[in-house]
């Protein structure tokens, strides 16, 4: 017995090839969430507490797919999903289709501790963000650059692409063994 | 996606997973992360957040599953997780990590990446992307 933390933020097809000056911010932004939990939980902070702490950090970092650098719906909108689970009580609370919420797994608790519910969606999720005064921007803070690029590219190649994977080449310049010229992964 | 799983020293579990999805979805598409038992699970064995596609994870019902091969086959977490992710969704589409009641810790993943970081009491610590 003992306490334990892990942390995801994104799987796909990550290059080995991917430069250093895309890997270190990502490596070095695990290392400061990881820290944060390992603090938290040292502190004496519930699991709940320690997993909303890491996820809004993790939320707040353009670096991955959630919050700040969420990806792009095909209208070029961004629609933010959140959950969170207890385990010995199963209590659990999720939302989607959020535009401005800026940290949705703090959204997903209060759904869960504030709600006979346990999923909002949408506009009625929006609605209860504000009831409740959780903190709103616009959605223009989510959206950046780099993900603007990878929809343009993925509307050219009629694809999705999950939270890394490469960035797509048109049918005839298709090589997987290619190396990439950013070597950035470009699923979610 | 990003998710954190944790631990106590008296077992109680939590998880939390958070995303925007795929890029170029459809307006209104729901993907694994707000449903519970695929993108994300706790009970009092395990707690489980997963990455990848999410059509793909919901089919799996990825979370619950590796619970489930716990409380029904006694497979310890690192098996179970291993067997969900190597055999119950296509190669290249799922990720997780997970933490049982005794503070085991595993990140296994089917994709040839995942960003990923753990610690436990006794000092160890990860970060990693590749295998």
């Amino acid at each position: 017995m003992g306490w334990a933390i892990a942390l995801h933020g994104g799987a796909g097809d990550i290059p080995r090839s991917m430069p250093p000056e895309r890997r270190e911010p990502r490596e070095a932004a695990l290392r400061h969430c990881l820290q944060i939990g390992v603090d938290a939980i040292k502190a004496g902070r519930s699991p709940l507490d320690v997993v909303e702490l890491v996820v809004r950090e993790l939320e707040d970092n353009p670096h991955f797919n959630a919050g700040r650098g969420s990806v792009l719906t095909s209208n070029g909108t961004v629609e933010m999903e959140a959950c969170v689970m207890v385990g010995d009580t199963k209590k659990c609370g999720a939302v989607s289709g959020l535009t401005t919420v800026k940290n949705a797994v703090s959204l997903a608790r209060l759904v869960m501790e504030k709600t006979p519910h346990i999923y909002l969606g949408f506009d009625g999720a929006e609605q209860f963000a504000k009831e409740q005064g959780v903190e709103t921007l616009d959605a223009s803070h989510f959206i950046t650059p780099e993900n603007v690029d990878r929809l343009k590219q993925a509307k050219e190649a009629n694809k999705v692409q999950i939270d890394y994977t490469q960035p797509i080449q048109k049918v005839e310049e298709e090589d997987e063994s290619a190396s990439l010229p950013n070597g950035d992964s470009q699923i979610g | 996606t990003v998710g954190c799983v944790a631990v106590d020293s008296s077992g109680n579990l939590a998880a939390a997973t958070s995303t925007g999805g795929l890029v170029n979805k459809m307006a209104g598409r729901i993907g694994d992360t707000p449903i519970i038992g695929a993108g994300t699970y706790a009970n009092s064995l395990c707690a489980v957040s997963a990455t990848g596609k999410g059509e793909a994870i919901i089919r799996a019902t990825i979370g619950r599953d590796v619970a489930a091969l716990m409380e029904y086959k006694g497979l310890s977490l690192e098996k179970a997780a291993a067997y969900v992710v190597q055999e119950c969704a296509p190669v290249g589409t799922v990720g997780l990590v997970a933490v049982s009641a005794n503070g085991q810790v595993t990140m296994p993943f089917n994709t040839n990446g995942m960003f990923r970081a753990c610690a436990n009491e006794d000092g160890y610590t990860h970060v990693g992307i590749w295998q």
